[in-house]
């Protein structure tokens, strides 16, 4: 029997708007330490990995380690019908193949119960070990999210390098060529309008804006996001959900040859 | 030409 229930429902509302576009059906783990998820989307060039610490949850009962398969656009429309400042908990029975999302209004005068039909999903489980990356550029969400939206205008790649002077964003089409560079900038009013670089040596690497910008709808789930690169691995999108957990999105990148 | 990696060229299935 599971039972997790999550004051802060716009929060799993957020994660699902952030990830059904680019997964279509993908299993939940949840274990005593936390509700979690790892999937690729259908061409296995970008991965999403989810973690909500159990000590987010208000209430949290994992009897034992489960796996529930989904579709995230159904999981989607289910959770669309909570409203914003709902209280959401997710049931579950142990054999069962369905799942139960109850929706409270704070004020406790609506409650709905929706159940949904869970499905067996074969899925691939990369490991993925923690590495140490070249640079790490951490930077206010919603100016990664214009960067990336801005540049696919122009063309269909991102080459982002970063270096002593910043880090740049790069991209080139049939109408011409765009460059943003961002210098680090710690004298902010408020530390989440910060753009700070960790930079232990120069790096470049060349992403699919398509993808990139399907990893911007997790905007609303962080004021920043930290993007980790290195030459030899998939980059890092990072967006921390607030006390619980992130939503970790990994993308392969374009190789010359 | 330019190459799209994949996932699997990076991390292992377990």
């Amino acid at each position: 029997m599971l039972e997790l229930r999550l004051v802060q429902g716009s929060l799993l509302k957020k994660v699902l708007e952030a990830i059904k576009d680019l997964v279509n059906d993908a299993n939940f783990d949840c274990s005593s330490s936390g509700f979690s998820l790892q999937a690729m989307d259908s061409s296995h060039v970008a991965l999403v990995a989810l973690l909500l610490r159990a000590e987010g949850f208000e209430h949290y009962r994992c009897d034992r380690n489960t796996s529930m398969g989904m579709n995230l656009g159904n999981m989607s429309k289910m959770l669309k019908c909570a409203g914003n400042d709902d209280i959401i908990t997710i049931k579950g029975d142990d054999g069962s193949d369905t799942v139960t999302f109850m929706f409270e209004s704070p004020t406790q005068d609506k409650i709905a119960d929706f159940e949904m039909k869970l499905m067996d999903i074969d899925s691939e489980h990369l490991g993925i070990p923690e590495a140490e990356y070249q640079a790490i550029v951490t930077m206010p969400s919603s100016e990664f999210a214009r960067i990336c939206k801005d540049l696919a205008s122009i063309g269909d790649t991102v080459v982002i390098s970063v270096t002593k002077e910043g880090v740049k964003f790069s991209t080139r089409g049939d109408i011409g060529t765009a460059n943003i560079v961002l210098r680090q900038n710690t004298t902010v009013d408020k530390p989440e309008d910060a753009t700070v670089i960790e930079m232990n040596e120069p790096v470049s690497l060349t992403f699919a804006l398509r993808y990139m910008n399907s990893f911007t709808k997790a905007t609303s789930l962080s004021n920043t996001v930290k993007i980790s690169l290195s030459s030899e691995l998939p980059v890092v999108v990072e967006y921390k959900i607030a006390e619980m957990g992130y939503v970790r999105f990994y993308l392969a990148p374009k190789i010359e040859e | 030409s330019v190459l799209q990696k994949s996932m699997f060229d990076f991390y292992q299935e377990y």
